[in-house]
């Protein structure tokens, strides 16, 4: 473990907590898209399918079962809470979900490390994970204003993989032998499709106005 | 070669 990993996972615990709190505090999930929701329950649930049978840390034990808790009862909450639900934004989240499901199975059916069950789910949540942004920044951009909360969350859960970019070059400079492609190609498509998002976040901060993204 | 056999990150 090291420091850039682990700013990388507290950050992207971050995200996780500024979406629940928003969803429990004031019962809202404006603004938030539930198909990008539904996909990193998808993620987390192909990601961790190994979450019993091989123990590395009680830390990466506790953060897998975190990531599918909250991943899970954020989907719950915008499907099944009769307050939170009411407030979600169906019409403009419309985004495809197997728009995005098929072609990352259909590669990680292809392009992966070994052709397993395990192996290609699991590498078919890396692919999935890196693209599952996109129907919340369609939802960004077709939402009026974005508030705060759904602001920070969509920063930090971009800045979290650009903390892992970091975490790779370390361990490669660190651990002969490091290499992940898969996993860095992965992490280097999810983190530049936020690139633009950035900009405008970051606009926004300097000149102290609303976040708003062009259509 | 990728040994992507230990996955030791979340």
């Amino acid at each position: 473990m090291n420091i850039f990993r682990l700013t990388g996972d507290l950050t992207h615990l971050m995200s996780i907590i500024v979406l629940l709190l928003k969803i429990h505090t004031i019962k809202s999930c404006a603004g938030i898209s539930l198909k990008t929701q539904e996909l990193y329950a998808l993620v987390f649930a192909t990601r961790y399918l190994d979450i019993f049978t091989t123990y590395i840390s009680l830390y990466n034990t506790v953060m897998k079962l975190i990531f599918l808790g909250t991943s899970f009862s954020i989907v719950w909450y915008m499907r099944r809470h009769k307050t939170v639900r009411l407030s979600y934004d169906k019409n403009n989240d419309t985004f495809r979900h197997y728009f995005l499901v098929l072609p990352c199975f259909l590669l990680a059916l292809v392009l992966n490390n070994r052709f397993t069950v395990r192996e290609v789910l699991w590498t078919f949540s890396l692919y999935l994970e890196a693209v599952a942004i996109i129907p919340q920044l369609v939802l960004l951009q077709r939402s009026k204003n974005v508030d705060n909360l759904t602001g920070n969350y969509v920063f930090f859960l971009g800045a979290y993989r650009g903390f892992y970019l970091i975490n790779w070059i370390y361990r490669y400079f660190t651990e002969n032998h490091y290499r992940r492609w898969i996993t860095w190609m992965a992490g280097i498509v999810q983190t530049a499709l936020y690139v633009d998002f950035f900009y405008y976040y970051f606009k926004s901060w300097k000149n102290n106005e609303k976040l708003k993204l062009p259509a | 070669e990728d040994a992507s056999s230990e996955k030791d990150e979340l």
